[in-house]
C-alpha cells in the first residue's frame, strides 16, 4: 500500500 | 527504520526539549518566535490526525503524542505562563501566519496524492513544516545577538532535517519502488532554508564566538 507506506515516517 | 532517520527524530525530540528546557528553567522565552511554535503545533496535530486510526508502531504513536505534547507545553508557557509571556518578543515577531498558511493550504488543495480530507491536511503539514522555521528566523536576524539556547535550538532543528534527507537517500538506494517526491522536495526546500544560519552557526563556533546573525 504505497500510501501507507509514505506515512511511516514523522 | 535506519539509522539516518532514527537520529534525525532523536535530534528533533532533542530540539524541542531544549527549547523547553531553556524556557522551563530561566523562566523567559526571549528571541523565540511564538508564530514558529504555533505553526508547528498546526503541523503536528493536522499530519498526527491519523494517530487513533492509523497505528503504525508503538514508535511513531509515542514519538506522535510527544511532539504534540511538548509543543503545546511550549505554546502554553509562551502565551499564558505569568513571568514567561512577559518575556515574549511580541514586537519583533510580527511574521503573518496567513503568509504561510494560506499558500500552503492553496498547495495541499492543487497538488496531494489523493483527494480527501485527511490526505489534503496531512499535505498540508508536509507544506507548513516546510516554511514554519521562518518567522523564527525573522525574529533571531532582527534580535541581532542570539543567545546559545536558542541557536542551538535552531542548529538542531536544521539537523534533524538534514538526517531526514540521508534517510530518503539511504532509503532510495535500499528499498525498490520507494519514492514520496512530495516529502522530499518540501523537505529540501526545508533544509535549504537553514543553510544561511548553519553558516553563521559554524563561523561563531569556529571562532568561539557569540553567534551574531548580519543584517
Amino acid at each position: 500500500n504505497k500510501s501507507k507506506k509514505k506515512k511511516d515516517e514523522l | 527504520m535506519n539509522l539516518f532517520r532514527f537520529a534525525g527524530d532523536i535530534l528533533h525530540l532533542l530540539s524541542i526539549l531544549v527549547l523547553l528546557l531553556k524556557i522551563h528553567a530561566t523562566k523567559s522565552c526571549a528571541g523565540i518566535s511564538l508564530k514558529t511554535q504555533e505553526l508547528y503545533l498546526a503541523v503536528f496535530i493536522t499530519r498526527y490526525l491519523d494517530l487513533f486510526w492509523n497505528f503504525h508502531s508503538l514508535y511513531n504513536s509515542v514519538f506522535k503524542v510527544v511532539y504534540i505534547g511538548t509543543t503545546s507545553m511550549i505554546v502554553w508557557y509562551m502565551r499564558r505562563h505569568r513571568n514567561v509571556k512577559l518575556t515574549y518578543d511580541r514586537d519583533h515577531d510580527t511574521f503573518r501566519y496567513l503568509f504561510l498558511v494560506a499558500p500552503c493550504a492553496v498547495l495541499s488543495l492543487l497538488i496531494n496524492a489523493r483527494y480527501n480530507l485527511f490526505e489534503i491536511l496531512w499535505t498540508f503539514s508536509i507544506y507548513l513544516e516546510a516554511v514554519a522555521i521562518l518567522p523564527q528566523l525573522v525574529l533571531l536576524q532582527r534580535t541581532k545577538n542570539v543567545d546559545n539556547l536558542t541557536g542551538n535550538y535552531v542548529f538542531l532543528l536544521g539537523l534533524y532535517r538534514a538526517f531526514y534527507i540521508l534517510n530518503w537517500v539511504y532509503r532510495f538506494a535500499t528499498e525498490p519502488g520507494y519514492s514520496a517526491w512530495l516529502v522530499w522536495i518540501s523537505g529540501l526546500i526545508q533544509t535549504g532554508l537553514y543553510l544561511d544560519f548553519f553558516y553563521y552557526y559554524v563561523q561563531a563556533w569556529k571562532q568561539s564566538k557569540k553567534l551574531q546573525l548580519p543584517s
